[in-house]
């Protein structure tokens, strides 16, 4: 490998794409998601982090990405098809320092055989490579070599080669371990990016993160998955959201049934690493992101029959899974494989937290999470009390939203459940 | 090895120039290439290109000039070189 003489101080990078590729069949959305993983790949071996920046943000990225032809002015004019196909800057305190530039006039694909075009995720790997502060190596399988190599395979599985992380870690160090509880395993691997739609394909509008009231949230393995209707989006371990965007939810989760519209409650089971996710009186169970077998009734975890659920968690404490309906709750024996009798119970044994709960989510750190409408109830690790500061606005800790301002209209935290033993409080009727 | 054309020289030394393999031609100075450095260059050029080592400006080497690649030098400054060959000296 061969280092150029500078690197990033920081270790949190934006990046944005600012124009897309116009002589190829390529979507915005694929670009983009193309661009996430190739920066990934860095990502995971050196503990940086990538953020993308809306195209709304004004914020200037660190690494801004364009596909430009010919003279685009900077140093490095582009030669039309073959030749030159890409570069980019390497890191610096210029306004240009990291930004990378694609050949618009190549014929950019995703996932062709080789021959067919130009592979945009592994030009883009080799091109971030430089943007992180990696010169041009002659190792034989270096991502980093000068002249083209054909695609690299798919984007979700691509590794560096040993070069490569070499030389990354020469500039920015090994990875450091997360402060959080290891999870036994591997986050689940993004879903391949979507295939070219048709070019005037109307792209269906996205919910703001930031209004909260999501149906389902879920610790898997590690990752916070957020849903809502057909979307979802991922906070990672880091506390960094895959993307402001929310993926789709039936192009990820293979084999859900499409007239499963809403998610209403998810978890991962401990002991098999299995992910059921919950619609109606029934769930379904993932390997990883593959369905296993068909839907099951709600029955099976003690519930009685037709009864839907509003949360799900698995408490790592006991083993015990806890599902949530209204103001009362169930609990399930993972280990034992039955409901345990005596159940259901007041949910205003969890003191403080609230009826109905959009759903119930187990940190990295072992606290456990109420989430209703736009606001969070943090239960302390191992207590069934919420801690007295809650509720509190989830935007700004966990998806990188803005703290409510006091606008009249943004959602007040909904009542907590009362909490146990008489009261004399008297509710008005719109309380 | 049939010797190559002046074109394919020129061709041949303005691609090394480009990518860092020689220094850029000073009009004051028009310092001397010497052949030496020249088959070096072609050297170093071969080995990014995974190409057998030969230092000659041959039809496969002038043909691997034309491949798809990236816009970036492969040699990052002469003087980045000069020092990484003198630390390994020491």
């Amino acid at each position: 490998y061969a280092l150029s003489s500078s690197k990033w101080e920081k270790r949190t990078l934006t990046w944005r794409v600012r124009s897309f590729p116009q002589s190829s069949a390529l979507t915005a959305e694929t670009v983009r998601t193309l661009m996430h993983h190739a920066l990934s790949t860095w990502g995971i071996e050196s503990g940086l982090r990538f953020q993308e920046l809306d195209s709304q943000d004004p914020t200037e990225p660190d690494i801004l990405i364009d596909f430009a032809r010919a003279y685009h002015q900077d140093s490095y004019p582009f030669d039309g098809q073959g030749g030159t196909l890409a570069h980019a800057f390497f890191p610096g305190e210029h306004p240009i320092s990291g930004d990378t530039h694609f050949d618009d006039e190549e014929t950019w694909t995703y996932g062709s055989k080789d021959g067919e075009g130009t592979d945009l995720f592994a030009v883009a790997v080799h091109e971030f490579g430089h943007a992180l502060g990696l010169g041009h190596s002659s190792a034989p399988n270096s991502i980093m070599r000068p002249f083209y190599q054909g695609p690299v395979g798919e984007p979700h599985k691509y590794r560096l080669s040993q070069d490569d992380r070499e030389g990354l870690q020469q500039l920015y160090g090994k990875v450091p371990e997360t402060p959080y509880d290891k999870p036994t395993r591997k986050p689940l691997a993004p879903a391949p990016p979507p295939p070219a739609l048709p070019p005037d394909s109307p792209s269906l509008p996205v919910p703001d993160r930031c209004d909260g009231n999501f149906d389902a949230i879920a610790n898997i393995r590690g990752e916070i998955f957020f849903f809502k209707g057909p979307w979802f989006w991922r906070l990672q371990p880091s506390g960094q959201l895959v993307s402001p965007r929310p993926a789709r939810l039936h192009r990820f989760w293979e084999g859900l049934p499409a007239e499963v519209k809403v998610i209403q409650a998810a978890y991962a089971r401990h002991p098999d690493g299995r992910i059921l996710l919950f619609s109606g009186p029934q769930f379904w169970v993932f390997q990883d992101r593959q369905l296993e077998g068909a839907p099951r009734p709600l029955t099976e975890l003690g519930l009685p029959a037709g009864e839907e659920v509003d949360a799900v968690f698995s408490w790592p404490l006991n083993g015990k899974t806890y599902l949530i309906r209204g103001g009362r709750y169930w609990r399930y024996d993972e280990a034992a494989a039955r409901p345990d009798p005596g159940y259901p119970r007041d949910l205003s044994l969890w003191e403080g937290a609230p009826h109905a709960p959009d759903d119930v989510s187990v940190s990295n750190a072992g606290d456990t999470y109420f989430f209703k409408g736009a606001h969070y109830w943090r239960f302390p690790k191992g207590s069934v009390k919420a801690d007295p500061d809650s509720p509190q606005p989830m935007g700004p800790k966990w998806l990188d939203c803005p703290a409510p301002s006091a606008r009249p209209h943004s959602p007040r935290p909904p009542r907590a459940t009362l909490e146990p033993g008489t009261c004399d409080c008297s509710c008005e009727i719109n309380e | 090895a049939p010797e190559p054309s002046a074109q394919d020289v020129s061709l041949g030394v303005e691609w090394l120039t480009r990518y860092g393999y020689l220094p850029p031609p000073h009009p004051a100075q028009a310092q001397l290439q010497s052949p030496a450095k020249l088959r070096d260059a072609i050297k170093v050029m071969q080995r990014f290109a995974g190409l057998p080592e030969t230092g000659i400006l041959d039809r496969v080497t002038m043909a691997t000039m034309q491949r798809p690649r990236c816009s970036l030098p492969d040699v990052l400054g002469v003087a980045e070189l000069v020092r990484r060959r003198r630390r390994r000296r020491r």
